[in-house]
């Protein structure tokens, strides 16, 4: 999956990729505070074309509100919510709204879902849909935090760590190993990396083509912007 | 272009799948001299095409195209030049291609890439699809290559390859594997095999190189692919009987044919009689200002009528003005006064004209209600425009509204085998009033699916989306008049399992059909906006933009606005656009377009402290690439 922070008032973006083995589980939010915690799953494609390397996406996620007891396991087959006790299990393939005491799920066939936690966050999950037939590729799923400013300052987590915003400082661009790109040096966390300009896709307005968003691009996983390593977000279960 | 550009790389990259081709063409270059030079970016593309892309990359700096309504574009561009002329980058180029060109200022010891990207359905015309590349690198090339893949899924029936520039010499190094769903041909001669000789820096390469090839045809349903949600329907059936036809040639004898013009049509017109098929009707009808037929009703083209025919043709001379409305008028009565029984069912007019009215009825608008009015539905006609001065507008739009199609004859001297070109495309009706149907409501936003013919070596194309993106099966019908009675074929189109025919093709599994619904589509609306009522012209305009812009396909309702870099402060802004006929015709001296944009600074130093503003929202998200 590739990973985008937008900066919006330095007109500027950060972008990482990372890739594992599929079926691991990589926690993006945990906010001990608020009790809410995102973690993802992540899937391969169907098969490797020859020659190229395989890319990994998030096929399942799994939301919490501890305070809240709420569950919500999101796949690219179904929704799942469970609050205290209650269970309840959603289709992709129909409009669905539900307005509760403590959260609300909007349902956009076969597009979106919008995750809203009261007096909390929103966030919204893209199911991009992809031919069955389709040799290649299946189905996978994105993650946007729509609203994070009531986090806690203790938030965490692959996306978590930079809802307060990130310190950097890029130098004068220099041709790098790709002749179609150019790369530069950042300074960030206390580190020099050499970071390449490139663009990402940000699917929520065209989930099919996306919006190209131009970022700095973080080499290695994200090794240097991230705090430790992204190995170190890997956790056992969903939930 | 000049001696101190050392063009390092020239690569065509075109793939065909499904008979939709996407090209790309790349060309590198340096400047070895010690100052700054200009360099000159020149491509000729096929008239059909649609650019999609365009960059110019400096040094690791890229400029890339982007793909506005025209309006837009144009206001931009006006707003920001005060005076001066402006420039369109894209021009006729003879009788099928565009040029697109660019030119740009390179520093000393600079490189420069230049990358467009067009695409085209390719038209299936006499039996074979027709790839056509201009290849004209104007000196000797380090790197030149050309590659062509072809993925047609039902069988390639043959692949021939040839070229304007392709000398004995060269020949051998066109390399061609055919298999049996896929083709692929390769052209890369070194730098000794292009020069004209051992000692000479002349390139041989220069010219056009055509690639024809044919598919096999199912003669029932036809084929039909589904890939990602969209699908697309060919029909092709060439092992039917002939449908006799009834035939008038309308033949324009004004004055401005007088000359080489009116010989040309003479000696077409002989060939054409000679190969009537016995069972058809014809009528020949010569206009100037005053009417007047070989016979004023239609004869069956047995050899004595078809000689008796060729005597009167040799006796047609050029004089007088130019009534095409009464010309017209009078075929498409003998036409319907002779329409009965005892005659074949499909009528067709072929109008062969050099001239904008200048008798009788003159207001064009009229001229097309009365033909449209006249012939209302009950026969076809097709227009043959000669000469660069023709209103070539009105002769289309005339085609169009009637279920036929215009054609450009060139003056030069293969006219004559241009109009038997053109009259070999329709002189073999094997169908009438044929319906593409999809019971159910497993499709949507289909691309016209009715044809009031279908003639031999011609393919029917239908596209559209399904409903949902998991249907891989749906129902098909196709309904035709042939020969003999009606005949109705019924099927179940089937999704294929692309990664066993085409193994480890990624290209295969992208967006091309869903692509090719949309070049289609756009140029059924352009056609659309021809004949009908003005409330409708607006919106179907609508339509054809919203595709155009959402497929960053450069139509004649889109420019492509494309910046490069000028001087140390200012970048320059070109527009690029697709020509109409009526910008075909326009053999003068085009525009120079220049609008300027602020540069984009490279090598910025960013500097971010603390948090954001409350009124700026950040983004956090994790997505596929």
């Amino acid at each position: 999956p590739h990973f985008i922070i937008e900066l919006p008032d330095q007109n500027d973006a950060l972008c990482f990729n990372i890739d594992h083995k599929p079926g691991t589980i990589f926690n993006l939010v945990r906010d001990p505070p608020t009790g809410i915690v995102v973690n993802g799953q992540i899937i391969g494609d169907k098969k490797i074309i020859p020659g190229n390397k395989m890319h990994t996406y998030f096929g399942r996620f799994g939301i919490v509100n501890e305070k809240f007891g709420i569950r919500l396991m999101v796949s690219t087959k179904e929704i799942l919510v469970s609050e205290r006790g209650k269970h309840a299990n959603f289709s992709w393939t129909n409009n669905k709204t539900l307005e509760g005491l403590n959260m609300d799920l909007q349902v956009i066939k076969d597009r979106s879902l919008t995750v809203t936690l009261r007096n909390s966050v929103k966030f919204l999950i893209i199911l991009h849909k992809i031919w069955k037939m389709h040799p290649y590729h299946q189905d996978y799923l994105g993650f946007y935090t729509l609203d994070s400013h009531l986090f806690s300052s203790n938030v965490h987590g692959l996306l978590g760590q930079f809802y307060h915003g990130v310190n950097f400082e890029v130098s004068d661009l220099f041709p790098g190993k790709d002749p179609d790109k150019q790369d530069a040096n950042m300074f960030v966390k206390g580190n020099k990396l050499t970071v390449t300009r490139g663009w990402k896709r940000d699917f929520r307005q065209d989930v099919k083509n996306g919006e190209k968003v131009p970022c700095w691009f973080i080499h290695n996983n994200g090794t240097g912007l991230l705090d430790g390593v992204h190995t170190d977000y890997i956790v056992s279960g969903l939930f | 272009s000049l001696s101190q550009i050392e063009v390092q790389s020239m690569r065509v990259d075109c793939k065909v799948a499904s008979r939709f081709a996407h090209t790309v063409m790349t060309t590198k270059a340096l400047n070895t001299a010690n100052a700054s030079q200009e360099v000159f970016f020149e491509v000729d593309l096929p008239k059909t095409a649609f650019i999609t892309n365009f960059s110019i990359e400096i040094e690791g700096r890229i400029y890339v195209s982007e793909v506005k309504e025209k309006e837009q574009a144009r206001q931009q561009y006006e707003s920001a030049v005060s005076s001066g002329l402006t420039a369109g980058l894209v021009k006729a180029s003879g009788r099928n291609m565009e040029t697109f060109s660019v030119s740009v200022n390179i520093a000393p010891q600079s490189r420069v890439t230049f990358t467009l990207t067009y695409e085209e359905l390719l038209q299936r015309r006499l039996g074979s699809y027709e790839i056509m590349i201009g290849v004209r690198p104007k000196q000797l090339v380090q790197n030149f290559e050309i590659v062509v893949d072809i993925y047609e899924p039902n069988g390639i029936a043959f692949v021939d390859v040839n070229g304007t520039f392709i000398t004995n010499e060269l020949l051998p190094l066109v390399k061609k594997t055919v298999t049996d769903k896929k083709a692929h041909v390769y052209f890369s001669p070194t730098l000794d095999q292009q020069k004209t000789c051992s000692d000479c820096e002349e390139t041989l390469v220069d010219g056009d190189l055509f690639i024809r090839y044919d598919v096999n045809h199912p003669q029932d349903i036809g084929e039909i692919q589904i890939i990602n949600g969209y699908f697309v329907h060919f029909f092709a059936p060439d092992d039917l009987p002939q449908m006799p036809k009834n035939v008038v040639f309308v033949i324009d004898r004004s004055g401005s044919m007088e000359g080489e013009k009116m010989k040309q049509t003479r000696e077409a017109l002989m060939t054409i009689l000679s190969e009537l098929h016995e069972d058809d009707y014809f009528g020949l009808v010569t206009f100037d200002d005053t009417i007047e037929s070989w016979r004023p009703f239609l004869s069956k083209a047995t050899p004595e009528n078809v000689t008796e025919a060729k005597e009167f043709v040799k006796t047609i001379e050029a004089r007088h003005m130019t009534d095409i409305n009464k010309g017209l008028l009078f075929a498409v009565d003998m036409l319907t006064t002779e329409k009965s029984h005892s005659f074949p069912d499909m009528s067709m007019i072929i109008l062969l004209t050099d001239g904008r009215p200048s008798s009788g009825q003159r207001d064009l608008s009229k001229i097309q209600e009365n033909v449209q009015n006249a012939i209302n539905g009950s026969m076809s006609l097709f227009c043959l425009g000669f000469g660069y001065d023709v209103d070539y507008s009105l002769l289309d739009t005339l085609a169009k509204q009637n279920d036929g199609l215009a054609r450009r004859v060139y003056e030069a001297s293969d006219a004559a085998l241009q109009l038997q070109g053109f009259y070999d495309e329709v002189a073999t009706p094997l169908l009438l009033e044929v319906n593409l149907n999809y019971p159910g409501n497993a499709v949507t936003d289909l691309t016209q699916s009715h044809f009031r013919q279908f003639f031999k070596g011609s393919e029917i194309v239908v596209a559209g989306r399904l409903q949902e993106l998991e249907t891989n099966t749906f129902q098909t019908e196709v309904s035709a008049n042939g020969l003999g009675d009606q005949f109705v074929f019924e099927g179940v189109a089937i999704a294929e399992e692309w990664d066993s025919v085409f193994p480890d093709q990624e290209y295969i599994f992208g967006d091309f059909i869903e692509r090719l619904w949309a070049y289609l589509t756009i140029q059924q609306l352009l056609d659309k906006r021809e004949k009908c009522s003005p409330e409708d012209k607006e919106n179907t305009t609508a339509q054809a933009l919203d595709l155009s812009l959402r497929y960053n396909f450069v139509t004649p309702l889109t420019s492509m606005v494309v910046t490069k870099p000028e001087t140390e402060d200012e970048d320059e802004t070109l527009i690029a656009d697709k020509l109409t006929e009526d910008q075909r015709e326009d053999t003068t001296e085009p525009d120079l377009s220049a609008l300027y944009a602020p540069p984009q600074k490279a090598g910025s130093v960013y500097q971010v402290q603390g948090l954001k503003p409350q009124n700026l929202i950040s983004s956090y998200f994790v997505d596929g690439d």
